[in-house]
């Protein structure tokens, strides 16, 4: 306690600045761990690389407005299986959007190596939960690449609902289109899969409106 | 709002500012380094009550001239927040993803009597 000065809303003693400065900084995480809705600060168990990190913000849309207590989501993805053709590969993302929340935008964005030889036929499946067939999976989108670099392809948010696990299993299957006299040979990778430009989803959400899931059914 | 002197007894707005690095949150909150943390505290004595603040007009002057003059004060006053902004955050969730967030009502910019 600090002598002689007394609080001017309480009148109680007032607090020494150490006593103060501790309290404060107590007030700032819990302001901020119930701002995100959080109950306790997230452990991150294996940090992103910096330059991966640096490109996908610089990706992001600028200026982008989040809307009121929406969310935008940058989910770098785990490579689970990735086949030694040019570029079908399985992409895992581990996703917690809160169940309050509902998710209206969603693209894939991909790197495609130099190696591309022409026009490439992209198809994005979504595997099925895991508790069924393993072959369950449901075509979300189809696109063609004709450049190397970076492709934000959109995908249909209604299809990318997660499991109850919060994981999301993307499969890519790709060839080249008929008539591609320059195709690359098979085992030619054509897609950058791990590293600084590994693949990355960017969603956004917002709080779901109250009652929408009768308004829906009625 | 006025922000507090060290000894201002009267309703002001109290400004911390919070730098993640001094909570041991810079590995998970991207952006900002920190935020102010400001609150409301002081006296709101009867001839303040309901007077908004920084927003104080000709008007509120008067009637809280009258107010202060009229012997049965109307109950206590509070010093509260009178105006508030939300707070962009970009943090690693505990997946490890990215994400981008205004939490509304964040910082209060200016305090007055209730």
């Amino acid at each position: 306690q600090r002598a002689g000065s007394v609080c001017p809303s309480c009148g109680g003693p007032t607090l020494a600045p150490q006593a103060e400065r501790a309290l404060v900084l107590e007030l700032a995480k819990q302001q901020i761990l119930k701002g995100l809705h959080l109950t306790g600060r997230p452990i991150i168990t294996h940090p992103l690389p910096q330059a991966a990190l640096t490109r996908a913000l610089r990706r992001l849309q600028r200026g982008s407005v989040v809307p009121a207590n929406g969310e935008q989501v940058i989910s770098f993805a785990a490579i689970t299986d990735f086949s030694a053709s040019t570029c079908s590969s399985t992409l895992t993302f581990y996703l917690s959007t809160p169940r309050s929340h509902h998710l209206y935008h969603a693209r894939l964005w991909l790197h495609v190596l130099p190696t591309l030889p022409g026009t490439l036929s992209l198809r994005i499946f979504r595997w099925g939960p895991r508790r069924r067939r393993r072959g369950s999976h449901v075509l979300l989108a189809e696109h063609q690449l004709t450049a190397p670099g970076w492709h934000a392809l959109t995908l249909p948010s209604s299809g990318l609902r997660h499991e109850e696990s919060g994981v999301l299993r993307l499969q890519l299957d790709c060839r080249p289109l008929e008539g591609n006299s320059t195709a690359a040979p098979q085992t030619q990778q054509l897609l950058d899969t791990a590293g600084e430009q590994r693949p990355f989803l960017e969603l956004k959400t917002r709080p779901k409106e109250p009652g929408a899931g009768r308004a829906r059914r009625r | 709002t006025p922000s507090c002197e060290p000894e201002t007894p009267l309703c002001c707005r109290r400004d911390h500012y919070v730098d993640f690095q001094e909570l041991g949150w810079r590995d998970w909150i991207l952006q900002p380094e920190g935020y102010q943390l400001n609150y409301c505290s002081g006296q709101c004595p009867p001839h303040l009550a309901g007077s908004p603040g920084i927003a104080a007009s000709f008007h509120s002057a008067v009637f809280s001239l009258l107010k202060a003059n009229n012997p049965w004060p109307l109950g206590t006053s509070c010093c509260v927040p009178t105006a508030r902004r939300p707070l962009s955050l970009l943090y690693l969730d505990r997946d490890g993803n990215v994400v981008k967030t205004d939490v509304p009502d964040m910082v209060v910019e200016a305090c007055g009597c209730s």
